[in-house]
C-alpha cells in the first residue's frame, strides 16, 4: 500500500480492530519502506497518527473496549519510533507542537510494555546535539503533565521502577539519566537528583542493585557514577 | 543528508550501551 493511501484510510473513523489491523500494517511500511515512502507519509500521516493517539489517551478511562484502545496506543508508538528513524520523520516529530507532550503523557506505569518504548523514546529525544534543548523540552512537558495531573512530576517514571518488568526499570533509569546528563548547570543536576531520591529513588536503587540484568547494571551504573562525578565538583 | 536513516536506532543503541553518557 503507498502511503497515501494510508493516509486516506486513517482520515476515515477507523475504529478498535480495524484501527489495529491499520496501524500494525503501517509500522511494518514505515520500518520497511525507503526514507522517500516515510517523507510521502509526511506531516500530514505524523498529524493523523497524533489525533488518534490523543483521542484514544482521552477515550482511556471512559471506553467499554479500552484494551483494544491501549493496544491502538501502543502501536501508534511503535509507528512513530519507525517515522522518526530518519532525520526527516525526527525533524517533523520534533516540530509537532503535540509530538513530545503527547509522548509524555503516554507514559502509563499500567501498561508497562508500551511505557518501556515511551521512555525509549523519549531518552533519544533527550541526547539530540540539533536542537540542543530538546531536553528542556521533554522535562518542560513532563512538568505540566505532572501539574496537569496533580502529581510530582518524575512519580510516573518512580511508579514504572516499582513495577516488575525489569526492562521498564531499565528504561525509566535511562530516561532519568538522559534528563539529567544534558543539563549544563551542575547545580539544576544536583537537584534533580535530589528530588528523584526524595520521591523515593534512593529506597527503590537499594533494591534495583541486586537484580542481575546487564542494560539495567549499565543504567546504574551511569547514574551513580555521574552523581559522584557531581558531587565532587561541588 | 534528508535519507539518513537508523537515527533511532543509533540513540536507543548509544544509550542502551552507556556510550551516549560518557562526558566529553
Amino acid at each position: 500500500k503507498s502511503a497515501l493511501i494510508y493516509i486516506q484510510e486513517l482520515k476515515t473513523d477507523l475504529r478498535d480492530a480495524q484501527l489495529l489491523g491499520c496501524l500494525e500494517s503501517l509500522r511494518v511500511s514505515l520500518n520497511n519502506n525507503p526514507v522517500s515512502w516515510v517523507q510521502t507519509f509526511g506531516d500530514e500521516g505524523l498529524a493523523l497518527l497524533l489525533a488518534f493517539l490523543k483521542k484514544l489517551q482521552e477515550e482511556r478511562d471512559e471506553s467499554l473496549n479500552a484494551g483494544i484502545g491501549v493496544k491502538c496506543q501502543h502501536e501508534i508508538i511503535r509507528c512513530l519510533k519507525a517515522f522518526m528513524n530518519n532525520k526527516h520523520g525526527l525533524k517533523a516529530m520534533l516540530m509537532s507542537p503535540e509530538g513530545i507532550p503527547l509522548l509524555v503523557r503516554s507514559i502509563n506505569p499500567k501498561v508497562p510494555h508500551m511505557m518501556v518504548d515511551v521512555v525509549r523514546i523519549l531518552s533519544a529525544i533527550c541526547i539530540l546535539e540539533h536542537p540542543a534543548n530538546s531536553h528542556e523540552r521533554v522535562l518542560e512537558c513532563i512538568t505540566e503533565h505532572g501539574e496537569e495531573q496533580e502529581v510530582e512530576r518524575f512519580q510516573p517514571l518512580l511508579s514504572g521502577m516499582q513495577k516488575n518488568s525489569i526492562t521498564l526499570k531499565a528504561g525509566c533509569m535511562q530516561l532519568i539519566n538522559a534528563l539529567i546528563s544534558r543539563v549544563e548547570e551542575l547545580d539544576f543536576r544536583i537537584h534533580l537528583r535530589s528530588e528523584l531520591m526524595r520521591l523515593g529513588l534512593k529506597d527503590m536503587l537499594k533494591e534495583v542493585r541486586s537484580i542481575e540484568n546487564e542494560e539495567l547494571k549499565v543504567q546504574l551504573q551511569v547514574f551513580e557514577e555521574q552523581a559522584e562525578e557531581d558531587s565532587e565538583d561541588l | 543528508d534528508g535519507d539518513e536513516t537508523g537515527i533511532m536506532d543509533g540513540l536507543l543503541e548509544a544509550l542502551q550501551s552507556g556510550a551516549a553518557f560518557k562526558r566529553k
